[in-house]
């Protein structure tokens, strides 16, 4: 795991709670709305399972500290969109809070509905992102969350431990997390 | 079901030939799928087109800004590029454009730079160095 240069993280009092909202111009209409929050929910709450921070998802934009949108090509930061895969999505290292993803993307939360050869997992890509929203920069182990490649059509939700040593190290451990749990997760994905 | 045979011909690895060839058909036109016509050149080679392979590699930190243009040359600075795309990406590192390297380049990734010199904390650039464990 890397972190980006200062080790930048959100600053809040203890237990912290971060909030984060949709963008109202910057969505997708061919998933369905519930099923968009519902994927972010499990990939903050990924995250939230090993460190002590709440994700709460508010309907004000404006006063959200995580602000996720979907948008194409051009949209004012400076790193423009480029089209079907390529770029997916990007975010932005702590406390600025912008996550973009792609709305050229084929985002699938569900592969056996969505047949799209260059469908990808917006679950995968989601908890990926608000890994670097969280201070975390790119792994070089492959099966890492924040590794930064990933195919069409595969996915790769579940946090490793390159990625729970990277958080921890910036925000301590979840009182209930169960490292141990995770270990054998890891060593079961390695034998099957 | 059909297995890859193995072959000592050229050293030349069959199965992940046709991972690339796979991979190839469903990144036709999109932004990187162009990159598989590198497969397999080296160093010293002239090839028309691998100025966008300079821009990728500089894109996401591997590469500084050349003084204008990048050339079609694979020359030192873009195995030297390599050399260090394959240590960030768990690649064997071979310095050399083969067909793992060039797959995982075409591949679909994030817009996140791997040095992170160009981590996006404003609008604009930001000079930033990560420390990696």
């Amino acid at each position: 795991y890397s972190f980006f240069n200062g080790q930048p993280r959100w600053m809040r009092s203890s237990p912290m709670t971060l909030t984060y909202a949709f963008s109202p111009d910057g969505m997708i209409d061919y998933l369905p709305q519930e099923e968009i929050r519902a994927v972010f929910s499990r990939a903050f709450g990924r995250w939230s399972e090993v460190i002590p921070v709440n994700f709460t998802e508010v309907e004000d934009y404006r006063t959200a500290e995580i602000h996720i949108g979907f948008h194409n090509g051009d949209h004012g930061d400076g790193e423009p969109f480029d089209g079907v895969l390529g770029v997916l999505a990007h975010a932005f290292s702590p406390e600025n809070g912008r996550l973009h993803l792609d709305a050229a993307e084929t985002w699938a939360v569900d592969f056996q509905t969505e047949g799209s050869r260059v469908a990808v997992d917006l679950e995968s890509v989601a908890t990926h992102e608000i890994g670097h929203v969280l201070g975390l920069a790119h792994s070089s182990v492959s099966d890492a969350i924040m590794y930064p490649s990933l195919r069409p059509r595969s996915r790769r939700v579940d946090l490793r431990i390159d990625d729970v040593e990277g958080v921890q190290a910036l925000y301590g451990s979840n009182p209930n997390f169960n490292y141990g749990s995770l270990l054998e997760s890891d060593q079961e994905t390695f034998n099957g | 079901r059909n297995f890859p045979q193995p072959t000592t011909v050229l050293n030349f690895d069959h199965s992940t030939a046709t991972t690339l060839a796979a991979h190839s058909s469903v990144y036709n036109n999109t932004p990187w799928g162009g990159f598989a016509k590198f497969a397999n050149l080296e160093k010293g080679s002239h090839f028309t087109g691998i100025c966008d392979l300079k821009t990728y590699f500089h894109h996401f930190g591997y590469l500084p800004p050349p003084p204008g243009n990048f050339s079609d040359d694979f020359d030192s600075d873009l195995e030297s590029a390599i050399f260090n795309y394959q240590r960030n990406l768990g690649l064997p590192v071979t310095g050399k454009l083969d067909t793992d390297t060039v797959d995982l380049i075409m591949a679909p990734r994030c817009g996140m730079g791997d040095d992170h010199t160009r981590a996006a904390v404003n609008t604009t650039t930001r000079h930033l160095h990560t420390t990696r464990h």
